[in-house]
């Protein structure tokens, strides 16, 4: 089984070693709650 | 500049044009490689008699980057035989030779790895018993903390590990010495210098005139630091003699390269260098001018401690990269094995998928005959064998299976974890779906909604965009998001959005938690076949398993985050989903949503 989270664009910073990863078609084992990444939507509200 | 000289900084701006904070750039980098032995480790002053280093301690292990050389001296173990080591760090294995027919082999085999705060800094460490035809067998194993052990206050150089059998209850089964120093940072640098210089210093005197010199930046690939080689001989050649000195130029190598790097990759395996990172850029160029000149003792090549120990058949290629070692469509025999990365533990681990199942997936799933059949009953056939598992696994009977199934992955089920013991389990499904103890699964920065966490203990792909997944992953030729989404649900919201994919494995927890706070906004059941979502399907361009499974789809509306869809996707055998909240609900990130089970 499998859970796919999908986001809006550019409203997530996923952490670099999960994309890194997952460029080179390797899959990342972790563990529930660990960090997935950051919100970017607070940045741009307050650039806005 | 206030005390700026104490503040190390690598992410400075190299492009300032104020000759002060230039000079001041230059400053914190030699600070950032040579005090930090200062800071970090207490000379014993003496070598052990052995020829192997003098044993370097860690006073700190804050903000660390280093060469750590790891040596396997010997074991002592339980009988006779021709034994070989392995040494797993991040994504390498290296190996021994093999020993004489002894209980009491010794390797005195050296490896240097690069030892960072933020980088792996467990090693594993395998003892295989060798076989002349079939492959090695694992007899025992032990882990060590390289940071913790280089920060341990010891007078001893040495360490003795016990090896632990890999099946429970993990007795020991002997016992293994090593120790682990630090190479001195100047001692890097020095090394650095002459590795480089060596290249081309073809009268062997130890300097290079500027013909030698001229070489050596065309060997860099640097279009631009080509054109101005005399600029830089001059640069290099501080006292003028006609000839740069080896201290001549790695003073150049460590300025240049703080102003505008001469090398863009490494001219040894080509990796690309961070600009940013001058450190770990020469201790990679150092560690990889080190591969195959015979100063390393251990071989490497190897991705996992299995793939080392595979016997006369793996020579025939030592070298893997997990590319050529991965499932898919052309990976031939290798499809029997899956590498995945640990975050956790920061190396490579190989999961085995049972022969057998890995050929009756690729005949269904990555032929385009296998798939008709599919669309000739096929896809009721897995349905029906799904319920009729389901309602075995919630039969009394079924619990019977847990030992053994717990037995198969007994790396990979911690019992330690689990909230209840054993003998509360009264059917196969009920383990399924088991809860852990509290707090065995920290929430990363609980009380900030902007920080997403994982969904599941799984393996996880991420990609930035749609496209990068369809590029990098989803073969499947129908793939859209409108189609993972199903026909109640716009996907204007999430077009060119980012994607995640939570992929669970038998052995793994089976809840699945939000990844964000926020209100469930609806949750939409969608219909569908039961097909595997392992990799060697996603990545079949005849299947388009995201689309075509059962599927629930939930929209969490987050403050931080947008709208975020949640699509918990059954498969073959395990197409039960079942939620634990529902429309309406204010959720935390963290919290339990629900869990995949035994079913149709």
């Amino acid at each position: 089984s499998t859970v796919i989270c999908v986001f809006e664009k550019d409203s997530i910073q996923i952490d670099e070693d999960l994309l890194a990863n997952s460029s080179r078609s390797l899959e990342t084992l972790v563990r529930v709650g660990t960090k997935l990444g950051l919100s970017t939507r607070k940045v741009s509200q307050t650039d806005l | 500049m206030g005390n700026g000289n104490s503040k190390i900084d690598s992410s400075s701006s190299s492009s300032s044009s104020d000759p002060d904070a230039e000079e001041s750039r230059i400053a914190r980098f030699k600070d950032r490689v040579h005090l930090r032995r200062f800071l970090r480790r207490r000379r014993k002053g003496t070598t052990n008699g052995r020829g192997f280093h003098s044993h370097t301690k860690l006073g700190s292990v804050e903000d660390f980057a280093g060469i750590a050389i790891l040596t396997l001296i010997r074991a002592r173990m339980n009988f006779k035989d021709k034994w070989l080591a392995c040494v797993s760090f991040g994504e390498q294995t290296f190996r021994t030779g093999i020993s004489d027919h002894t209980k009491e082999p010794a390797w005195n085999s050296e490896k240097k790895l690069l030892l960072e705060k933020d980088g792996p800094h467990i090693a594993r460490i395998s003892v295989f018993e060798t076989n002349r035809i079939s492959r090695n067998n694992l007899v025992g194993y032990c882990e060590i903390d390289l940071l913790e052990f280089l920060s341990q206050d010891s007078d001893s150089d040495t360490e003795e590990l016990e090896l632990l059998d890999p099946s429970p209850p993990n007795a020991v089964v002997g016992k293994i010495s090593l120790s682990c120093s630090v190479e001195d940072p100047i001692e890097t640098e020095k090394r650095f210098a002459k590795r480089i210089l060596s290249i081309v210093d073809y009268n062997e005197d130890g300097e290079l005139s500027f013909p030698e010199f001229s070489d050596l930046i065309d060997a860099f690939g640097n279009q631009v630091a080509a054109s101005k080689k005399e600029e830089l001989f001059k640069a290099a050649d501080k006292n003028g003699d006609g000839v740069v000195t080896l201290d001549e130029l790695a003073a150049l190598l460590a300025a240049q390269q703080e102003k505008e790097p001469l090398m863009n990759c490494c001219p040894v395996c080509g990796e690309a260098l961070e600009v940013s990172d001058k450190l770990n850029n020469m201790i990679h160029l150092t560690l990889c001018f080190d591969e195959g000149t015979g100063n390393q003792v251990m071989t490497g090549g190897f991705l996992t401690d299995k793939q080392a120990a595979y016997g006369w058949m793996f020579k025939l290629s030592e070298w893997a990269h997990f590319s050529s070692y991965d499932v898919g469509l052309n990976s031939g025999s290798s499809a029997s094995h899956i590498v995945v990365y640990d975050r956790q533990k920061k190396r490579l681990v190989e999961e085995i998928i049972d022969g057998k199942i890995v050929l009756s997936m690729r005949a269904i799933y990555q032929s385009k005959v296998g798939l008709t059949l599919m669309d000739k009953g096929v896809k009721e056939l897995l349905h029906s064998i799904s319920e009729k598992q389901g309602k075995r696994m919630d039969s009394v009977e079924s619990a019977k299976d847990i030992p053994h199934f717990i037995e198969s992955f007994k790396d990979q089920i911690n019992m330690n974890e689990v909230k209840h013991p054993l003998e509360y389990f009264k059917t196969f499904n009920e383990f399924f779906i088991r809860e852990l103890k509290p707090g065995v699964r920290p929430i990363a920065h609980v009380e900030c909604d902007d920080v997403a966490v994982c969904a599941a203990d799984c393996r996880l792909m991420a990609f930035k965009s749609i496209d990068d997944s369809l590029r990098l992953w989803i073969k499947g030729r129908k793939f859209s998001v409108q189609g993972l989404l199903g026909q109640d649900i716009s996907a204007r919201a999430f077009m060119d959005g980012s994607l995640v994919i939570f992929r669970l494995a038998p052995q793994d927890y089976h809840r699945f938690h939000f990844p964000v706070s926020g209100f469930i906004e609806q949750i939409v059941d969608i219909p569908g076949c039961l097909y595997t979502v392992n990799p060697i399907a996603v990545n079949s361009k005849y299947c388009n398993v995201f689309t075509e499974n059962k599927r629930s789809v939930s929209i969490i509306s987050s403050s931080d985050f947008g709208k975020v869809a949640f699509v918990a996707i059954g498969a073959t055998m395990v197409g039960s989903i079942t939620f634990r909240k529902g429309k309406g609900d204010y959720v935390k990130k963290g919290e339990e949503f629900g869990y995949f089970s035994f079913g149709g």
